[in-house]
């Protein structure tokens, strides 16, 4: 798939961090994904959203973000704070 | 590992609509009453009671907001984020809902842009009451709006979604599959009982059967669980081959929309292209969808490519997923996605070596074994074989239903006639049903 414009990426961070598959930025240290991080957050949020869990932001998985939503979190804080760990 | 998920330990749970949308063609009355409706589907199968109030002290505040409205789940105008709740639990928001008032609220409506508010409350009352988010594209409770749902009269929650929820309050009473064979049917009042002279004013049924020392009308797997049917009646084990109750429930009290004097089903069976039920009785047979009837039932068997005269057992092979219909000694193989009996049908001699030439019914279950019932004996066929298992038939009884050994003479004799398990359960098998006052039921989904 074509590498995601700067944009969506920041798109597709913010909303992953929004809806418990990444942990939210840190302010302080503007905390940046490990690449690996990130395709895997992609992946657990296509597996939950029914799309093939690619790990890449392709544009079925752009579009499901766009897609009108609860604004409650798919996956419990607990999750993150013990990948922090 | 989610977290343990919260409930109200109170049953009856106040709600208000604190502030409505502003620029809705929506009216106040419309708002309240979709609230009341996405409520009541949860109350309806649960023992969680709903009731407006007009004070601030409600435990559902309802309300709608826009953008930021101070707390930690801004909205973001039309589209995007549309609403939320906050789950059970200590804290004053506990309960609340919010509903972004920047979006195209509708009811009833074909526009394919407003957001149905029907549909997003019954998901975010979910939340209220303590439900999660959930990957199922079929659950109420998957995070992405999809459309309305329908008719707020006449919606029922899927399957999934109503397990989930009993796993946390229990079943309401109305629709528990155990509830007491003598309780009084809500919708018709019992005929008055003649005036008492010191009998029990509602005498226990003569019709209920004993599960130790009955045959079965009809046996299914059904969404993983298995159901025994017997006349007006049918016991439920969990997925765990755990007998949920030792009374049965009443077969009309749960699958609804069959007729009221339909006094026994001759087969029943999952059908494996949809998970919808198939109920057979002469020639006529039902659909339903999770436990409701569908609509335009019943139909006539002829649909299957079936003879008048009606199917003693059905079930689907697990091997090849085609669906086997019986009848006296012979036997239909039909496929389900073509929706035809296959060519050469019906046969005489089945696929399976040593079972029974005549069945009450058969069933797949989820070790992959066929099983084929008869009078008070089962046979088991292993997955991918074509004979039954060494030492079968067994009593079935024995075996599923939480009995003891079948004594030669235990058919009429008070000691041994209701042949509960006791000390001497199976290993594997609990000796009590989990549910021993026949009341609650356990469902357990995994």
């Amino acid at each position: 798939a074509p590498a995601p414009r700067a944009e969506d990426l920041s798109l597709g961070v913010e909303w992953l961090s929004r809806f418990g598959y990444l942990p939210p930025a840190d302010p302080t240290t503007g905390q940046l994904q490990t690449q690996e991080e990130l395709s895997k957050a992609i992946a657990a949020m296509q597996r939950f959203g029914g799309l093939e869990a690619t790990g890449i932001l392709d544009e079925a998985t752009l579009a499901l973000m766009k897609t009108p939503r609860c604004s409650l979190p798919d996956l419990p804080a607990v999750i993150l704070s013990r990948r922090r760990r | 590992q989610a977290p343990a998920p919260t409930r109200w330990s109170k049953r009856n749970l106040s709600w208000r609509v604190r502030t409505f949308p502003r620029d809705s063609p929506l009216g106040r009355d419309t708002v309240r009453a979709l609230m009341h409706y996405a409520l009541k589907v949860w109350s309806d199968i649960t023992p969680l009671n709903f009731h407006e109030v007009a004070g601030s002290a409600a435990d559902i505040q309802i309300d709608f907001s826009k953008a930021d409205h101070n707390d930690r789940y801004p909205f973001d105008g039309p589209g995007g984020t549309v609403a939320h709740a906050f789950f059970p639990g200590d804290h004053h928001t506990a309960g609340d809902t919010h509903f972004d008032d920047d979006e195209a609220w509708t009811f009833r409506s074909a526009d394919a842009h407003g957001m149905d508010l029907f549909t997003v409350a019954v998901h975010e009352f979910g939340h209220a009451i303590g439900l999660s988010h959930v990957a199922a594209t079929r659950s109420i409770m998957q995070p992405y709006y999809q459309g309305p749902v329908g008719d707020p009269l006449r919606y029922g929650l899927p399957y999934e979604d109503r397990v989930r929820i009993w796993q946390l309050y229990g079943v309401r009473e109305s629709v528990s599959p155990t509830a007491q064979p003598d309780t009084p049917e809500p919708e018709e009042p019992p005929a008055l009982p003649e005036p008492p002279d010191n009998r029990s004013s509602t005498p226990p049924r003569k019709d209920v059967p004993h599960r130790c020392s009955t045959h079965f009308d009809a046996v299914a797997q059904i969404r993983g669980e298995a159901f025994f049917f017997k006349g007006k009646y049918f016991w439920r084990l969990t997925r765990d081959r755990h007998l949920v109750s030792l009374q049965p429930a009443q077969v009309h009290r749960f699958w609804r929309g069959l007729p009221l004097h339909l006094d026994s089903v001759d087969a029943v069976y999952e059908r494996t292209s949809d998970h919808k039920i198939v109920f057979f009785k002469g020639d006529r047979y039902w659909v339903f969808k999770d436990n409701t009837v569908e609509e335009g039932y019943p139909r006539p068997i002829s649909d299957f490519g079936l003879p008048p005269g009606g199917v003693d057992a059905a079930f689907s092979w697990a091997h090849n997923d085609k669906t086997y219909f019986f009848k006296d000694q012979l036997y239909w193989r039909y496929d389900e996605h073509t929706r035809r009996v296959d060519p050469g049908h019906p046969a005489r001699s089945p696929p399976w070596r040593g079972i029974p030439s005549t069945l009450d019914d058969a069933m797949r279950w989820s070790d992959g074994a066929a099983y084929f019932f008869r009078g008070q004996e089962y046979w088991k066929v292993l997955d991918s074989e074509l004979e039954v298992a060494p030492g079968y038939p067994q009593p079935t009884a024995r075996d599923w239903l939480v009995c003891r050994e079948p004594q030669a003479n235990s058919a009429g004799s008070g000691a041994g006639v209701d042949g509960e398990a006791g000390a001497h359960a199976r290993p594997g098998q609990h000796d009590r049903s989990r549910s021993e006052d026949g009341y609650e039921v356990c469902s357990c989904t995994s």
